[in-house]
């Protein structure tokens, strides 16, 4: 299986929206 | 155009600093933000922002972080493959006789990334590893029956804390830990016993309790369920103990569903000296600079987030990879893996595309896992492609300029990917 690994979530805001069926990124979050 | 599809960097800024720069403006911006719901702190276990690190002695080499990494992607795979043959509960409990294959869940090592919560009344501050690949919160408590690693702060104590129970052996939510660890619990003068193994040997076994837990001041929840690990081993690097946030129903997201709605979201600081955050429920601000993909499930590992990869962009160049590539593999987000696992196929284009557009910096050696490194020493400035990522429904997602190489040194910095054997893998 594929890992999308913590180096390439960087300064990416991550967002589990699991209710709503979704994940999200936004660019320089921190 | 060049600058457009390219990253240009100065050498320096790749290497952390060695002082923490606390929290960066926009972080803080973020904290504000995010008035309604809690936010956490995010900091590098093994940057100078950690209390954990002060023993310098105690940070792993990069090669010993990469081959942890190996481990815990071993160990993932192996939770996904042996889904396939798992049998039902029931099965196992008929044939009393089968070995339960011990769940080898996810390695911790690897996984760098800590925050900081408060356990019990009054309450204790602990570092705890936080991991998207797990389900299980524990952390070790005394009088450490057995055996306790080395932490940095001090080993929680039930017998200390006015609100600490231990759950029954004959509660449902003692039958949950299968699901959640893998393994069936124990039962000792009728309190259930939790046991969790991870792929490197290192494990955590002990009373399954009832705390108060304190994600912020303001944010405090009674019975929260958790491990209080009485035998514990490993490379958990001074922190805590580990903070489950896996689909599982005994993972924090879960048992805090009521109020944050299965709501969470994180920023990795872009280096070992940077702050970052992890913060549960949506904000009433929340950014709308937030694109969506499919959260999907994976089949056999009901206990990760899955995403739906359908293409890779290095430059401008979209990598001639066929969407069924990922397809067939799957792919899920995890934030105590590292680097980036892809199907080969898909890695021998990214890896080739890569070298293509640096071909004018000298190669130098691999490490570990990372077969794509350059000699950057006698550069004051580099450029390297951007990449990014193509998820179904027409997401295509820059990775921050951060997010794509791994610095070991000046004189060796890797393209931060790696494939894995097999794409069916």
């Amino acid at each position: 299986i594929g890992i999308f690994g913590n180096v390439q979530q960087k300064r990416l805001q991550v967002v589990y929206d699991i209710a709503g069926g979704q994940i999200g990124f936004a660019p320089a979050a921190c | 155009e060049e600058r457009e599809h390219a990253h240009t960097v100065e050498v320096n800024s790749l290497l952390p600093a060695t002082t923490c720069s606390s929290s960066s403006s926009s972080t803080k911006g973020h904290m504000s933000e995010h008035a309604s719901s809690s936010v956490l702190k995010v900091i590098h276990k093994h940057g100078p922002c950690s209390r954990l690190n002060k023993h310098k002695s105690k940070t792993p080499t990069h090669a010993q972080i990469l081959q942890q990494d190996q481990t815990r992607v071993n160990s993932i795979h192996s939770r996904v493959n042996s889904k396939k043959q798992t049998k039902s509960v029931d099965d196992l409990r008929q044939s009393a006789a089968t070995t339960i294959p011990a769940q080898s869940g996810s390695v911790v090592g690897s996984g760098n990334y800590i925050v900081n919560v408060g356990l019990g009344s009054p309450k204790k501050q602990l570092s705890l590893i936080f991991d998207t690949g797990s389900d299980l919160t524990w952390t070790q408590c005394r009088p450490c029956i057995i055996s306790c690693y080395k932490q940095k702060e001090p080993i929680f104590d039930p017998s200390f804390s006015a609100s600490y129970t231990n759950v029954s052996c004959t509660s449902a939510t003692c039958s949950q830990l299968t699901s959640a660890t893998g393994n069936t619990p124990g039962c000792d003068t009728s309190t259930c016993i939790y046991d969790i193994q991870y792929g490197d040997q290192s494990f955590s076994i002990g009373y399954f309790g009832k705390e108060k837990l304190s994600l912020t001041n303001t944010d405090v929840f009674d019975g929260f369920l958790f491990g209080c690990g009485q035998n514990n081993q490993g490379l958990f690097g001074g922190s805590a103990g580990l903070l489950g946030l896996g689909r599982n129903p005994i993972s924090l997201v879960e048992q805090l569903a009521q109020k944050y709605n299965r709501f969470f979201s994180y920023c990795l600081p872009s280096t070992s000296s940077s702050i970052g955050y992890l913060s549960f429920g949506k904000s009433d601000g929340s950014s709308n600079a937030v694109k969506f993909t499919t959260l999907s499930t994976v089949s056999q590992g009901d206990s990760f987030y899955g995403i739906n990869v359908v293409g890779i962009n290095v430059g401008e160049t979209k990598l001639p990879i066929s969407a069924s590539v990922f397809s067939s593999s799957g792919t899920i987000i995890d934030s105590g893996t590292v680097i980036t696992r892809l199907p080969p196929t898909a890695y021998s284009a990214l890896k080739a595309a890569f070298r293509q557009a640096m071909k004018s910096y000298p190669l130098t050696e691999a490490v570990s896992i990372l077969d794509t490194c350059y000699d950057f020493s006698s550069f004051k400035t580099v450029s390297y492609p951007k990449i990014s990522f193509v998820f179904d429904n027409g997401l295509t997602q820059d990775l921050d300029a951060t997010g794509i190489l791994y610095v070991v040194s000046a004189d060796q910095v890797c393209l931060a990917f790696a494939g894995n054997e097999d794409d069916s893998y």
